[in-house]
C-alpha cells in the first residue's frame, strides 16, 4: 500500500509540472526551483506547448534537449531515417538535403530521442549561451541516459551568444550545404568541458586515421571535406588536417562525391567498428 | 568509428 501511495505522489508531481510557463529548462530551474532531471513543458513565443527533457544537474544545470541525430541504418544512403542530411538520396540537384538544421520543422519524441531523430521548438524558440552533448547508446530509455552516456561534455563560454542564440541562427551564418566552400571554411570550433570521458576516449571514438586528423577537446559546427560535402558537428573534435571530416563529422547536406550521403556520413567507410582505417 | 559511436545517439541540449 505504502508504494502504491508513493507512485501516485510522484505521479502527482510530475503532473504539477504542467502549470509551469517557461521557454527552457534553465528558465523553470531558476523560477520553480526545480532540481530533478526529466520531462517538462515548455512553450515558445508564439504560445506553442511542447515536452522536453531538461538535465537540472550538470554544471549546475538549465540544460533543455532540443534534437538528437540517431542513426537507423548504418548502411542507408540519404534515406528515410536519415533527416539530419538528406531523406530524398544522395542528390546534387538538393544541396541542403532535408535543410533540419536550418528550418522550423519539427519531428520525434523526447523519450524516443535514443530511438528515432528529435527536433524540438527549442532548437529555434531558445536564445542560448551553452550547449552540451550527450552520446547515448541507442534505445536506452530516458532514466538512463545519463549513466549510460559514453560521452557527455559542454560548453562553457557562452559561444552561442555571438550566433544569434541557438544553432537555427548559427547555421544561418554557416549553412549546411554542397558546395557552400572549401575545408577551410569551416565552422567555429570552441573548446570543452567534459562531464565523463576525456580527450583520450574522444579520440578512441574514431578511426586510426581519422586521430591524425583532428585534435579532441573541441565541438566543432559546419566542416566542409575535400569534396565539398558539408557537415554540421563534429562531436568532441575539431579537423586540423586532412579534410576527410566525413568520416567523424554528423549531418550534412544532401549531397557527397561519390556516395557517402548520411547522417553518420562515411562512419562505416572500411572495418565497421573494428578500429581500422578510416571507421 | 567504433561501433559503440555509431550505435549511440547524439543528444544536443542548450543552456
Amino acid at each position: 500500500k505504502k508504494k502504491l501511495i508513493t507512485n501516485f505522489e510522484h505521479l502527482e508531481r510530475l503532473s504539477n509540472r504542467s502549470r509551469y510557463v517557461a521557454r527552457s529548462c534553465k528558465e523553470i530551474r531558476d523560477r520553480y526551483n526545480e532540481q530533478e532531471d526529466g520531462l517538462y513543458y515548455l512553450t515558445t513565443a508564439n504560445g506553442m506547448v511542447y515536452q522536453t527533457f531538461c538535465d537540472m544537474t550538470t554544471a549546475g544545470g538549465g540544460w533543455t534537449l532540443v534534437a538528437s541525430v540517431h542513426e537507423n541504418s548504418i548502411n542507408g544512403r540519404c534515406t528515410v531515417g536519415d533527416r539530419w542530411s538528406s531523406q530524398q538520396g544522395n542528390n546534387l540537384n538538393l544541396p541542403d538535403g532535408d535543410g533540419n538544421w536550418s528550418n522550423r520543422n519539427t519531428f520525434g519524441t523526447a523519450e524516443g530521442a535514443t530511438s528515432d531523430d528529435f527536433k524540438n521548438p527549442g532548437y529555434y524558440d531558445i536564445k542560448a549561451e551553452d550547449m552540451s552533448v550527450w552520446h547515448v547508446p541507442n534505445n536506452f530509455p530516458l532514466d538512463h541516459w545519463n549513466l549510460a552516456a559514453i560521452l557527455r561534455y559542454h560548453t562553457n563560454n557562452r559561444f552561442l551568444r555571438l550566433y544569434g542564440g541557438n544553432l537555427f541562427q548559427l547555421f544561418k551564418h554557416y549553412p549546411v550545404r554542397y558546395n557552400i566552400g572549401s575545408c577551410s571554411n569551416r565552422g567555429p570550433a570552441v573548446p570543452i568541458v567534459y562531464d565523463h570521458g576525456d580527450r583520450e576516449t574522444t579520440r578512441m571514438f574514431y578511426g586510426l586515421k581519422p586521430r591524425k586528423e583532428f585534435e579532441p577537446g573541441f565541438i566543432t559546427f559546419r566542416a566542409i571535406n575535400n569534396e565539398r560535402a558539408a557537415m554540421a558537428i563534429c562531436s568532441g573534435v575539431k579537423p586540423i588536417a586532412g579534410c576527410n571530416t566525413e568520416h567523424y563529422c554528423i549531418g550534412g547536406g544532401g549531397y557527397f562525391y561519390p556516395d557517402q550521403c548520411g547522417d553518420f556520413p562515411s562512419f562505416d567507410y572500411d572495418s565497421l567498428g573494428m578500429g581500422q582505417g578510416w571507421s | 568509428a567504433s561501433k559503440e559511436m555509431t550505435e549511440a545517439a547524439v543528444l544536443l541540449f542548450y543552456r
